[in-house]
């Protein structure tokens, strides 16, 4: 998994 | 989600809360740089482009507030306590800022487009945004108690970050270069704060520079 999974941090 | 990243997002919220209660308080904003809470707001505005993409509940919710109580904090800056800031102590030049930021997230981006391009210049604003108010306490020398509490916090919400990208790492294999890189700068510009705050205020004395 990387960030391709979306920005789901703030 | 996990310990850190909670912990970080709620270091994060409570810094907001100090920050406003130092303001109401002293119904003053003295000592507070207005061009790091200017920054902090295009910080939001331009990283939560996606607010009407669903995560969850707790990334919506926390986003609008990030977003509401950074334009809040402006409007108490420049119209409500207008007369307790002092430009003359805030004077950080940021548009080397907001220039250098930029140019790094249209060259160094995931995916060239608009919404990514802006995602990925918030991430690198947001390392830098804390220089303005770091420099404005270098130049007085000196900072009330309350306003070092909020920088604490703000500083320890960007370490606990980091702990979580160790554990996301080992527990996801999640992985997140642009982030990291600014994360971890920008955890390093509170070093020396982090240092004096707890050589200092910790012990109970006012915070000033040696």
């Amino acid at each position: 998994v990387s960030h391709e999974s979306g920005h789901d941090e703030l | 989600m996990n310990f850190f990243r909670l912990t970080a997002d709620l270091m994060h919220l409570l810094s907001i809360f100090v920050l406003l209660l130092k303001i109401q308080k002293t119904r003053s904003c003295s000592g507070i740089s207005f061009k790091t809470q200017l920054l902090y707001a295009v910080v939001f505005v331009t990283r939560y482009l996606d607010l009407l993409k669903w995560i969850s509940l707790y990334n919506t919710l926390m986003k609008i507030f990030f977003i509401a109580s950074s334009i809040y904090i402006l409007y108490l800056m420049k119209i409500k306590f207008r007369a307790t800031y002092d430009p003359s102590q805030d004077t950080f030049r940021i548009e080397f800022l907001l220039g250098a930021c930029l140019l790094l997230a249209l060259v160094f981006n995931y995916t060239f487009t608009f919404i990514e391009v802006l995602w990925t210049f918030s991430i690198y604003l947001e390392a830098v945004a804390i220089l303005p108010q770091l420099f404005m306490l270098s130049r007085t020398g000196e900072a009330e108690t309350i306003t070092t509490h909020y920088l604490f916090a703000l500083g320890a919400y960007r370490g606990l970050y980091l702990l979580n990208w160790i554990w996301r790492f080992y527990t996801e294999h999640h992985i997140d270069w642009i982030v990291w890189v600014a994360g971890a700068i920008q955890t390093a510009l509170y070093s020396d704060f982090f240092y004096i705050y707890y050589k200092k205020v910790l012990h109970g004395q006012k915070f000033e520079l040696p």
